[in-house]
Formats: structure tokens, sequence, C-alpha cells
């Protein structure tokens, strides 16, 4: 369950205030195929980002599972993320000197109340799903722009997070590859009643959302409900 | 004018040689526009770094305007790049201690022979026409995705190459945006006879497109020109 209230993010520049996102308000339910939408510079990736806990409002306030998130330390936000979140990057920041199998196992390695027996499975069954089990020995610079992006789907999947938050996880992938990945996400929402928040530009995506929000220049134009058709 | 023949790429890992490009064969007439398309992993980005002449090939060659690149040392392919060729990256590559301004000029001051009378003009025309000027003095971790990319195309064009190379360049656009970038492309086609060669998984940027190569797993499956319609 996510929920922002009254949102508000403004990068100071000098003298210049960058109001990024203004009075953004979200609701989240457990479970929902959530897709934010809007232009290029609208402000996607920055509501992302505080719904992932890897960056602060300036003001207002934003409950992730009963837990207030805007006033946590880094330490503390970073404990929660572990815990709870899994977060694709819109450039995917892969770790360089970690090969591919080793990056998608990094965030269970951070978990440390999880027995590691099943681990090799879920990880080879995650690489498998998103159609890079191939190149599960190489480093992020062998491999292709889209294998990149699917390493970072699978990375983000791998703790089975309550709340997945995927920024653009399609951007670099062709029709069917999409569509692989979107399936293997809703089964994940199916099976895991995972929560799943993401931004596309991809009509045959945004397609897929039961609920979209659209964003234009920081603030909320509207939010669709698809579920009652 | 750009020519590949019998191109082959192959990636030596350990024992195992993987087969990234076999027997790619490429015609591309001035003045033309190409997209290359096919499944994440077939070989674009590959395909593009050899016409870029950021990379050589296994074996074949390769003739740009005349010249054979595949045999060219490090030094006079970097400098037959910046008197040729334009590239926007898949990741865009920007440089993160320059500006948003600084890195679209940058190309023009590794041009020795350019008087720079109108390089400013040059240079806030084209963040003009990709939607950035706003962005001008930011640095790349300050601005969107989307932003990053239009300034990567922005620095493609600047030196006014006789071919740009564009790897995915509306992978992280919406609609509108994207086709902004096309129509600037295309208009500098029509004005400069600057030849396109661009790979995309958007089918409404491949329809803009006069030829198209379609790859599948290193290899070339089919040519579509389609002029004549
Ligand atoms: N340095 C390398 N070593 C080993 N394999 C590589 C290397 N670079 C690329 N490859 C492999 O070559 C194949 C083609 O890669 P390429 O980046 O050209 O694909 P692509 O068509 O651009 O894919 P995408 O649409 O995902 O960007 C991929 O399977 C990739 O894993
Ligand atoms: N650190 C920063 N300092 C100043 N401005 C910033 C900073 N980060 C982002 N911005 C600005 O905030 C606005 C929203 O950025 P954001 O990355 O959220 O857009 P977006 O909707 O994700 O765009 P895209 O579709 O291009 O990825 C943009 O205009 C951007 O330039
Ligand atoms: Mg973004
Ligand atoms: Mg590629």
């Amino acid at each position: 369950f996510v929920k922002l209230n009254n949102i508000y993010k403004t990068y100071k520049m000098g003298d210049v205030s960058i109001k990024a996102l203004k009075n953004v308000e979200m609701e989240i339910e457990a479970g929902s195929f959530v897709s934010i939408v809007g232009p290029s510079g609208s402000g996607k990736s920055t509501v992302l980002n505080l719904i992932g806990c890897l960056d602060q409002p300036t003001s207002g306030s934003i409950l992730i599972e009963n837990q207030q998130v805007q006033d946590l330390n880094k330490k503390q936000r970073a404990d929660f993320r572990g815990q709870n979140l899994g977060f694709v990057f819109q450039n995917f920041n892969l770790i360089p000197v970690l090969s591919v199998y080793e990056n998608v196992e990094y965030p269970l390695l951070m978990i440390k109340n999880e027995d590691s027996k099943n681990h090799r499975e879920r990880i080879l069954s995650l690489l498998d799903a998103v159609g890079v089990i191939d190149q599960k020995d190489k480093r992020p610079h062998q491999i292709s722009g889209g294998q990149m992006q699917r390493v970072a789907v699978a990375r983000a999947l791998v703790t089975q997070p309550k709340i997945v938050i995927a920024d653009e996880p399609t951007a670099n992938l062709d029709h069917d590859t999409a569509f692989k990945i979107i399936d293997l996400m809703k089964r994940m929402k199916d099976q895991e009643k995972t929560t799943f928040v993401f931004s596309t530009h991809d009509p045959k995506i945004i397609g897929e959302a039961e609920i979209i929000y659209t964003l234009e220049d920081g603030t909320i134009q509207n939010r669709e409900d698809r579920r009652d058709n």
C-alpha cells in the first residue's frame, strides 16, 4: 500500500528554484499494476525515486506499508528498501565488475535473514524468465542494452519484494521481449501479490495497467481506473 | 555512402566463441534514412558500432565515403569519426562534469579546422530544436533520462556530419518528443543531405524509414526498400 500526500519536490540551482513536482497525490493499493505516464521531463523518475525511498520530498508525506518514509534517515531508508522494495533504474545501474548472475544475486546477499538454500534456483529461474540465462557469466559491458535492462528487472524481482518500482523497464526492448517482461511481472503480481508501479512511454505497455496516472510538468493531470471495464 | 561486405564479428570468451554478426552485408546510399530492427541481442548495436568506427570487424570490409575503415588504427579511426560521423549512443555517454551546453559543444572543439564564430548559435539552435534549451546549464545527473537522450542527439548533429549513427535514439521519449527528434533528423537529411542509420524498437519510428534492415541472431533476414511506395 502506497500513499503520497501533498508531495512537492523542488531543486535549488543558485537563485533558481525548479519545481519538479507540485502537490502530487497518489494512492496505490496492494497488489495493483500502476502505470505513470507523461512527457519526457514531466517528473516520472522523480516520483518513482520518492516511492523507492531513493530520494526525499521537499515537503509532503509518503506512506509505504504503514511506514512514513519521508523522515527516515539514509540508513533507515536503505534498510527499508532492502526489506520491501525492488527498483529497476532508467539507466539500469548494473555493477560493472560483477557478472550478470552476481548482479542479480547481490540484493539477496544484502538481506541478512534469508537462508540461502534456494537462492541459486531462484536466480537462474529469473534469468531464464527474462531471457538472459545464456549471458549469466558475462559482465554488463559484454551484453546488449536490452539484455542489461532485463538483468536490472531480474535483480529487482529476486528478493520477492512487496513493491516493485520500475522506471521505463521496457524502453530498450522489442515488442515480444517487452511482453515477456510484462507477463513475468503479472505472474508475480498474481502469485505473490506484488505491487507494481512503473513508468513507460509505450502505449501497449500502458494498456496492461489497471491504474494510470498522467503527469505533466510536475503535476498529476489524471488518474484512470480501468478495472471496472 | 556506406558498404558492409561479408562482415563477421566474433567475441572470444575463454574457449567459447560468440558469433555476434555472421556474413552481414549492407549498402546505404548517401542521404538515405535507414533503420535497423530486430530483437534485443540480435546485433544492432554491434553493426552500428562498426559503421561508427568505434569497433573493428573480425573479418570483412567496411567502406564509408570511399574510405576502407576496417584496417585503420585507433588514431586514424578517431580522426575519421571526428571529421565525418555523429554517434548517438544507446546509453547516451554524456560527460558528467560538463554542462548540457558544453557536452554539445565538445565535438566542435575536437575538429581543428572549423572557425568558431557560429558555434554558439548552432549549439543553442540544436538545443532548442530537441527541446532541452532550458536545461543548458545543468549537468547530466540533473536532467531526466529523455532529456539526456536528446542532448546526445544534439551532440551527434552539431558538427553537421555526413553520416549520423543513432542507437535507439528515441527509446526514452514519449510519442510527441520522439517525433520532434525524427522531424529534426529528416530536416537535416533534406537540407544537408545527411545520411541517417538508426536502430529502433518503435514501430512508428520504423515507419519513417526509407530502408529497413531486419537483423536476427546476428544475420540479416530482410532488406525492405519503401521508396517505391
Ligand atoms: N563484448 C562482448 N562480449 C561477448 N558478447 C557480446 C559482447 N558485446 C555484445 N555481445 C553479445 O552480442 C550480441 C549482440 O549484441 P548487441 O548489443 O549488438 O545487440 P542489440 O541488437 O543492440 O540488442 P538490444 O536491442 O538489446 O540493444 C548479444 O547477444 C550480446 O550479448
Ligand atoms: N538534480 C536535479 N536538479 C535540477 N533539476 C532536476 C534534477 N533532477 C531532475 N530535474 C528536472 O526535473 C524534471 C523532472 O525530471 P524527471 O527525471 O522526473 O522526468 P521524467 O518524467 O522521468 O522524464 P523522462 O521521461 O525524460 O525520463 C526535469 O525537467 C529535470 O530536468
Ligand atoms: Mg525518467
Ligand atoms: Mg543495442
